[in-house]
């Protein structure tokens, strides 16, 4: 049994988890916030027989995709401060694959 | 050490947390949307020593029950458009076990 | 690689996340409540290389700050319901590291 976790952006959340259920899949989904855009993702468990990883990680690449987004930074010049807009690539989907010691449902 | 990740009930978490902590047990609550009803629904993290692992179990077994839910499904027979409710049995706790490979407390 | 998964107070975790992400660290922020004093506090979960979880230990530990907050109970003595505060002590950071054992971005 493996813990998948992982963590995409908001706008791909619906589509996602729809194609993991229809798979059969069980997901459960907790609202969570990028630490350097400081906008909210998705946090993604889902809990698959071992030999299902490779599927569950193919949806993901098939549901979630890369976007660019805008970072507002100030920036100094010439005394004057200017805000400028650095582009900042999100990927569709940071994955981690941990391994269950144990697995019970009561 | 372990790590317990247990998705439960919202409406077994109250007495669930209590019991836990009565029993000298830390734990963390983690609001959480199960992927096929769509309905809230808590993560809790309980880490522990590997021998406590078994009362932890115990403790949701006895705090958390299993409950049927309703899910609306369009049905089209006839021409016409239905709705249905289909029965969905949701169960008292999912749990996922992980080993800590480093524990600390700052 | 290794996710270092930690429960900090709120109060600190503005400027724990702006280190983290200062030198470089991904950090993803998840809201959660503590079981015992029923509080908001702030799960971070961060994804490293096996040799920098040292730095990001040191991080928190730089960043996070035991506190004291004050618990109502209800005690009776000679008849009469009285509150009392207890005083306990929360810890800057509870931290679990966890083995990953597949790691992706898509
Ligand atoms: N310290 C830093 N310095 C420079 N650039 C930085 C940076 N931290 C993040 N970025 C960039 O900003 C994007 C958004 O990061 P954010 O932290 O808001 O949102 C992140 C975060 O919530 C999560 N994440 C990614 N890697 C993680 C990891 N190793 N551990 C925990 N969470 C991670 O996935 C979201 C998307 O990450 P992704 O890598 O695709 O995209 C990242 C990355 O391109
Ligand atoms: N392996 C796993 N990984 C991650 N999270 C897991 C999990 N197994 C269970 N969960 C979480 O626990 C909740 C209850 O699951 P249970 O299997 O008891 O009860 C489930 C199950 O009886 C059924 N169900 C879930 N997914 C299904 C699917 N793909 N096909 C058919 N029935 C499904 O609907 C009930 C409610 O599911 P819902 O998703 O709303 O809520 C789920 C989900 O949040
Ligand atoms: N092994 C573990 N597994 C999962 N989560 C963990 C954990 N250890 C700590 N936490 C999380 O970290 C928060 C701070 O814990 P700390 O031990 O510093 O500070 C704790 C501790 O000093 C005390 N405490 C917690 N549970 C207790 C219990 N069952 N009996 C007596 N004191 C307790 O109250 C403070 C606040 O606890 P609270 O539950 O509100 O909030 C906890 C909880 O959310």
């Amino acid at each position: 049994m493996k813990l998948i976790l992982a963590i995409i952006q908001d706008e791909d959340a619906p589509a996602t988890i729809q194609a993991l259920v229809d798979r059969g899949y069980r997901v459960t989904r907790i609202a969570s916030t990028g630490g350097f855009l400081r906008q909210g993702n998705t946090t993604l468990l889902v809990g698959v027989e071992d030999i299902q990883v490779p599927e569950v990680v193919e949806i993901l690449r098939r549901c979630c995709r890369t976007r660019t987004s805008y970072l507002p930074v100030a920036v100094e010049a010439t005394g004057l401060l200017q805000a400028h807009m650095i582009e900042v690539e999100v990927g569709g989907a940071t994955i981690f694959v941990l391994d269950v010691e144990h697995f019970e449902t009561l």
